[in-house]
């Protein structure tokens, strides 16, 4: 199955 | 002190009504830059970036950087009052804790005026580096909200897969199965109908529906969208707006356990 990932996976906090 | 005129009212308009199923809460940053917003959904999966430019203003005046937080169901219940027609202005004083929304009629025989409260948001400003996608393809904004609708209704994700045949939609559901291949089109009378596929590398990335579907509200902002997409990024689906800015959303994939 595919698992949601999120935008935190791939981009940084500012 | 900040007040920005807006000749053709309806595109703030359209604005709101694109990004309020996404987001309920939001900061708009104003710079001599443009007027500008981040955020993202409730459940940190997708995010919209909103600019219109100072340039495609009729008076843009922002004598320091302000962040403005807003609800935006309640901006747009504001905003839907103003006449498509309607020249829209955004005004706010320095430190103060409303704005105001003021509404002229095209023969300037109406004018109306709407003051929002603000709100503290404690914003998270997400950096988005520059990428260089694997593929880019732009297409009719309608002919892709037209796809994801049609999708939702087999199944609840949609696979996108770029290689040099085309663009391939594909779902899966309990009913059965579909997909949807585009292939390159740039023979089209008009530009804004064709699609053209940019790849230097096939991708296929998986995605939520419901949030494809929610970005295919700004359809009315741009006759093309354009879909950027590399391999375990989040996607960037973006509406141009004439002469003034962008709306993007950006998507994170689904991944293989």
């Amino acid at each position: 199955a595919n698992k949601q990932s999120k935008l935190s996976a791939f981009f940084t906090m500012k | 002190m900040l007040e920005l005129r807006l000749v053709q009212g309806s595109l703030l308009k359209k604005v709101l009504e694109s990004i309020k199923e996404l987001v309920t809460d939001a900061n708009f940053d104003c710079s001599s830059t443009g007027f500008s917003l981040q955020a993202m959904d409730s459940s940190h999966v997708a995010l919209v970036a909103l600019l219109l430019r100072s340039e495609g203003f009729e008076h843009y005046r922002c004598d320091r950087n302000m962040s403005m937080g807003m609800n935006l169901n309640n901006m747009a219940k504001m905003l839907k009052c103003a006449g498509n027609d309607d020249i829209i202005t955004i005004k706010a004083d320095d430190g103060g804790d409303t704005v105001t929304f003021m509404f002229e009629s095209p023969t300037q025989d109406k004018i109306s005026d709407f003051e929002m409260k603000l709100m503290d948001i404690d914003s998270e400003h997400l950096g988005i580096p520059e990428a260089e996608y694997h593929a880019i393809v732009k297409m009719p904004s309608s002919e892709f909200a037209r796809i994801c609708r049609d999708l939702s209704s087999i199944g609840d994700t949609v696979v996108i897969s770029v290689t040099k045949e085309g663009v391939k939609f594909s779902t899966k559901g309990d009913i059965g199965s579909a997909n949807i291949v585009c292939r390159q089109n740039t023979s089209v009378d008009k530009p804004e109908e064709a699609t053209v596929i940019d790849m230097n590398e096939p991708v296929s990335l998986t995605f939520a529906l419901r949030y494809m579907n929610s970005f295919t509200k700004a359809t009315p902002l741009s006759n093309t969208v354009s879909i950027s997409l590399s391999n375990e990024l989040p996607v960037v689906v973006e509406y141009k707006i004439a002469e003034m800015g962008y709306v993007r959303f950006y998507l994170a994939p689904k991944i293989e356990e």
